[in-house]
């Protein structure tokens, strides 16, 4: 097993790195943004045995995301992180850009707060192994607008393409089906698996898997 | 198996994930 940690804030890399050391385990720690780092499956040789048909698989089996679900609005970006050489700028500038980027873990959730969570799923699309599990938390209102938007983009393709989108019509379970490098769109299945209520609001657990397992 | 967490934070579900596997 290979486990990889992934922050976009430095301090929290160090955290976890603390963390890992202190609970004896192996983990590999990226200051990063989401998977932005990683090489693009089709860019490499390793499981493009069904690249002819459209399908490469990435090298993820397991991806785990608590994303930032907060609503912000409209037009927030979070920023991405930038390389600079500690010893060419100043403490106070190098610690305003920590903050920044300590500040951008929470931004970019526009109106539904749901912005990471697109750029995630989009690279879950493409980074999971083919039989790949991506276990996301999610608020209530964040899956009623994947819901809602994956209805909006069914409508533009075929009217009478609804049938699958839940299947029995039950509220837990979407089939997902723009998100992707678009040049080979790979659905996502997402099915809520846990829920908790908290004051106010609706938490539950969800299980991204590409549908045909 | 290749298990990537996003967001780690702290770094508590990573180390919890890789002690339990």
């Amino acid at each position: 097993v290979h486990c990889i940690a992934v922050d976009i804030n430095p301090a929290a890399c160090h955290a976890t790195s603390h963390t890992c050391l202190l609970n004896n385990v192996q983990v590999d720690v990226v200051c990063g943004d989401l998977l932005s780092w990683m090489r693009h499956p089709k860019s490499t040789c390793v499981n493009i045995k069904n690249v002819s048909q459209g399908n490469s698989y990435g090298l993820i089996d397991l991806l785990l995301f608590n994303p930032p679900y907060v609503r912000g609005p409209n037009g927030e970006c979070a920023i991405v992180p930038m390389v600079l050489k500690s010893d060419t700028i100043e403490n106070s500038t190098e610690n305003q850009l920590q903050s920044k980027i300590a500040d951008a873990a929470w931004l970019g959730g526009g109106p539904d707060g749901v912005e990471v969570l697109k750029k995630a799923l989009h690279q879950a699309a493409d980074f999971l192994s083919e039989r790949g599990v991506f276990y996301v938390l999610m608020i209530d209102y964040n899956y009623a607008a994947l819901v809602r938007e994956e209805i909006n983009a069914r409508c533009e393709q075929d009217v009478n393409n609804f049938g699958v989108i839940n299947e029995n019509n039950s509220k837990d379970y979407v089939l997902l089906t723009t998100f992707g490098d678009g040049t080979a769109k790979k659905p996502l299945a997402c099915r809520r698996i846990l829920s908790r209520q908290v004051p106010g609001e609706k938490l539950s657990v969800y299980r991204v898997y590409r549908p045909h397992i | 198996l290749l298990v990537v967490e996003l967001g780690s934070g702290a770094g508590l579900l990573s180390a919890a994930v890789a002690k339990s596997l």
